[in-house]
C-alpha cells in the first residue's frame, strides 16, 4: 500500500468522522442527504461481501467493518433517531436514488468480470458508489447555503477520491499490475461529479464568503 | 497483465 491509497483512505474515514460529528455535537443532520448516506450503505454491504471469504489484511477487514458500521450508524441517526431525524430536509432532498439504483444494477449485471454472485455485486457497488454523491450534491444546491461540517464533509469526500486516482498512477509506474478496469472508469467518473463543488469551494475559500452552489 | 483482477482496495 502506498502512500496516496493510504491518504484516500483516511480522508475517506475523515469524511465520515466528520459527519458523524456534527450529527452528534448538532443533533442535527441539516443539508445532510439521507438518500446519499443509504447509498453508501448500500454500497458498503454489496461489496464487502468477501468480508469473511477473501482475506487481504488487518487493515482492510477492519477498515470494511468501520466502513459498513459507520454507515448503518449514519442512515440509522437520520431516520430513527428522535432529535437528529427532525432537521432532515426531505423536501429537498428529492433526487430519484431508486432509478439510479435500478440502472447500476442492470449495469452490473452487463458489465463485470465474472457472472456470480459476489461479482455482480461488486460491480454494481462500484457504479453505484461513482454516482452517490448525487442526491447529497443536488440538495447542496437546492438549499443555497452550505454550512461549513457538510462542506469539509463533501470536500475529503472528494479529495478521497482524488487521492485514488494519484494511488492508480503511482501504482502504474511502480507495479506491474494492481486493479480492475471497472474501478479504475467509474472512479474517474466519480471524482469527475466532484470537480464543480471544488471550483464552488476553491472561490468560497479564496473570497473567504460561505460556499454557495449556484441553483 | 495491468488489469488484473486484483481487489487489495477498498
Amino acid at each position: 500500500m502506498n502512500i496516496f491509497r493510504f491518504a484516500g483512505d483516511m480522508t475517506h474515514l475523515i469524511s465520515i468522522l466528520i459527519l458523524l460529528l456534527k450529527i452528534y455535537a448538532t443533533k442535527s443532520c441539516a443539508g445532510i442527504s439521507l438518500k446519499t448516506q443509504e447509498l453508501y450503505a448500500l454500497v458498503f454491504l454489496t461489496r464487502y461481501l468477501d468480508l469473511f471469504t477473501d482475506y487481504v489484511s488487518l487493515y482492510n477487514t477492519v477498515m470494511k467493518i468501520v466502513f459498513i458500521a459507520s454507515s448503518l450508524a449514519i442512515v440509522w441517526c437520520m431516520r430513527r433517531h428522535p432529535l437528529v431525524r427532525r432537521s432532515y430536509d426531505k423536501d429537498l432532498d428529492t433526487f430519484r436514488h431508486q432509478y439510479v439504483v435500478l440502472a447500476c444494477f442492470v449495469l452490473a449485471l452487463l458489465l463485470n468480470e465474472k457472472f456470480t454472485i459476489q461479482e455482480v455485486f461488486w460491480a454494481f457497488s462500484i457504479y453505484l458508489e461513482a454516482v452517490a454523491i448525487l442526491p447529497q450534491l443536488v440538495l447542496l444546491q437546492r438549499s443555497g447555503n452550505v454550512d461549513n461540517l457538510t462542506g469539509q464533509y463533501v470536500l475529503f469526500l472528494g479529495a478521497y477520491r482524488g487521492l485514488y486516482i494519484i494511488n492508480w498512477i503511482y501504482r502504474y509506474f511502480t507495479e506491474d499490475h494492481f486493479t480492475r478496469w471497472i474501478a479504475c472508469v467509474s472512479g474517474l467518473v466519480q471524482t469527475g461529479l466532484y470537480a464543480d463543488f471544488f471550483y464552488y469551494y476553491y472561490l468560497s475559500w479564496k473570497t473567504n464568503t460561505k460556499l454557495k452552489l449556484p441553483a | 497483465k495491468l488489469f488484473d483482477g486484483t481487489k487489495d482496495e477498498l
